[in-house]
């Protein structure tokens, strides 16, 4: 992809296959590696290590670029899930679920997975083992309906976070995309601000495909963060490089597991210490 | 568009006779970034790459085509032939029932697709299928699956969840055989392919079910980690055929190639969507073009 000149060809196609096999994609693979060619230059840097930590250095910069994100002082929180088919969202809501609850507050989960079989029980069950309430509707109902009757009631009796489920669905689907503009609407006529936090779920297995899903649920409901799910296998997820790059979304947080305990805070610098081992 | 971008650097092949090693390297290139941009593997990419040379060098440039487009044309028919192969399925040879194991990654449609399968085969195939959820783990998957095999009109066998899937797998194939069934579908639960206890305990299923079929149910969108997942379940389990779910999405599918260069295992099925009439057969050549696209 580079034609090296400086320093040796197998330094750089070695640090490109690590790139480009951890997902990075060509272009933003491209952009870092000439970013680490240019500084190598400047530094007199032609070490193997020590162009390895340069370009670990350059990766953090894009991680790092993204503003810092804060959850919003507001009760009740109101967090919609978002995301296509498979990606783990409704586990991770399990999740966060639990880690609110662990820092002392009540928790309700929305059970907006009104079409997928099973959906709500999946909820339900998560919930019990929580110990959040959850509001649901009957399967085939309006998710919309789901989102509005969980914000009211959590603002009804005190609840201090609202984590909406949603049905998997691929960003292809202009329908699809739209119900989901609609839940955003209906949440906000529920309470005012509302959804204050709207999360992508990205699986860590995906390819480039995931930075036209973060485009795309980007360019619908405007998105505040990113969870990204299944880092516990040997994909390394490096697309949400390219995703801070383009579109500056914080990732919040990684999964880790099936477990209720799965689910850690995204640290960018252990992620980049992932991504060479 | 790969077309376009091979246009520009392949048109000064026209009126040189042959395509030479000098005058291909910018197309190779353009191919290999092309690629590696529909999450083709990287170490698959190399080896494809150099494939498409050697049929390319001393190709006579054709006089109807231009360049670019012979130049695709073999890398097209390359893609195609790789993916290609025989894609049926062997159970009317096995004695009943035929049992046919679904396993994959979590996630990747294994129980909306088990549901899918049973319906095609009922279908088109005249059997009769009974569904087997062997997920104990997830919460609602085995409610998942009677959800669906009821949409479905499929029996589905009652699972009982307190025990272990090995233990169900092999009642449920001799329930089957009581009853009449002829095709068992087993689903099993989502797992990773580095999680030493969970594909031991796929060896385990595999062995005491002897099955017609042990499909990888991958999706579509999968990119550089497919070799990893294919590769670790070829080798663990005797993999028959692959199905690839969500490719009604606008991913460019690379995994396809992917898959089938490291295991040589065929892509049997589509998944092309979530209703339960949503698969179809594997064409390599529709997926060819959309890796090219
Ligand atoms: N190994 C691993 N598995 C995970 C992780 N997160 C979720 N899963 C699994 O991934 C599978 C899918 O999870 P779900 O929560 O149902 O995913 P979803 O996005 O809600 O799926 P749909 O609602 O069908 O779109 C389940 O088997 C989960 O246990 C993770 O961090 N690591
Ligand atoms: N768009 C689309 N969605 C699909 C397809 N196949 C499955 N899905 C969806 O993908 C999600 C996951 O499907 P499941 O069948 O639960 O996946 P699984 O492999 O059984 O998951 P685990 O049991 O947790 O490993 C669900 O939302 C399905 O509706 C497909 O071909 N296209
Ligand atoms: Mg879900
Ligand atoms: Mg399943």
């Amino acid at each position: 992809l580079l034609r090296g000149e400086k320093i040796s060809p197998e330094i750089y196609e070695e640090l490109e296959a690590i790139l480009i096999t951890a997902d990075f994609g060509v272009k933003t693979t491209q952009k870092l590696l000439s970013r680490v060619r240019v500084e190598a230059k400047e530094r007199g840097i032609s070490d193997p290590a020590a162009l390895k930590n340069l370009l670990k250095e350059k990766i953090l910069e894009i991680l790092k670029s993204v503003p810092p994100h804060s959850l919003p002082d507001v009760k009740p929180l109101v967090i919609m899930v978002v995301g296509v088919n498979g990606t783990g969202k409704t586990t991770s809501i399990g999740k966060l679920g639990k880690y609110f609850i662990d820092q002392g507050k009540r928790v309700v989960f929305a059970a907006g997975d009104t079409f997928r079989a099973a959906a709500i029980e999946q909820l339900e069950i998560w919930a019990e083992r929580v110990g959040a309430r959850i509001v649901k509707h009957q399967e085939g109902s309006d998710a919309a309906a789901v989102f509005y009757d969980a914000i009211e009631s959590a603002i009804h009796r005190g609840d201090d976070v609202v984590i909406g489920d949603t049905a998997g669905r691929l960003h292809t689907k202009v329908n699809l995309m739209d119900e989901l503009r609609k839940v955003k609407r209906v949440s906000s006529r529920a309470m005012e601000g509302a959804p204050h936090e709207i999360w992508l779920v990205i699986d860590a297995v995906t390819g480039q495909n995931a930075l036209r899903q973060a485009q795309e649920f980007n360019k619908t409901l405007g998105l505040t963060g990113i969870i990204l799910t299944k880092l516990d296998g040997t994909a390394k997820g490096g697309i949400v490089v390219a995703i801070a790059d383009e579109l500056k979304i914080p990732i919040l947080y990684v999964g880790v597991g099936e477990g209720i305990g799965d689910l850690k805070p995204f640290s960018p610098e252990e992620f980049v210490e992932g991504l060479f081992e | 568009q790969l077309s376009d971008r091979l246009n520009s650097v392949v048109k000064y092949l026209k009126g040189q006779g042959k395509i030479k090693e000098s005058n291909i390297e910018e197309a190779l290139r353009e191919v290999r970034i092309s690629l590696l941009e529909a999450d083709v593997n990287y170490e698959v990419v190399k080896q494809f790459v150099e494939d498409v040379k050697k049929k390319a060098l001393g190709q006579e440039v054709i006089g109807s085509l231009t360049p670019a487009q012979q130049f695709i044309k073999i890398v097209y028919d390359e893609l195609v032939e790789i993916m290609g192969g025989e894609t049926s399925l062997p159970m009317i040879s096995v004695s009943p029932p035929a049992v046919i194991m679904l396993v994959g990654l979590q996630g990747s449609g294994k129980t909306t697709t088990a549901a899918k399968l049973g319906i095609y085969l009922k279908k088109k195939h005249k059997r009769t299928p009974l569904l087997v959820p062997l997920d104990v783990r997830r919460p609602a998957a085995i409610e998942q699956l009677k959800v669906l095999g009821n949409q479905a009109r499929l029996s589905v066998y009652d699972t009982d969840p307190s025990m272990n899937p090995v233990e169900i797998a092999e009642k449920s194939k001799e329930y089957a055989l009581m009853r009449g069934y002829d095709t068992v579908i087993f689903d099993t639960a989502g797992r990773l392919h580095i999680d030493e206890e969970l594909m031991k305990e796929l060896e385990e299923i595999e062995k005491v079910s002897d099955p017609a079929e042990v499909l990888l149910v991958a999706d579509a969108m999968t990119g550089q980690d497919a070799v990893n997942i294919a590769r670790e379940f070829d080798q663990r389990l005797n993999l028959t055929g692959v199905i690839l779910t969500k490719v009604d999405g606008d991913t460019r599918g690379g995994a396809a190639l992917s898959i089938k260069a490291v295991t040589g295992k065929p892509i049997k099925f589509i998944g092309t969507g979530e209703k339960l009439e949503d698969i179809d057969l594997f064409h390599p050549d529709r997926i060819a073009s959309r890796i090219l696209d």
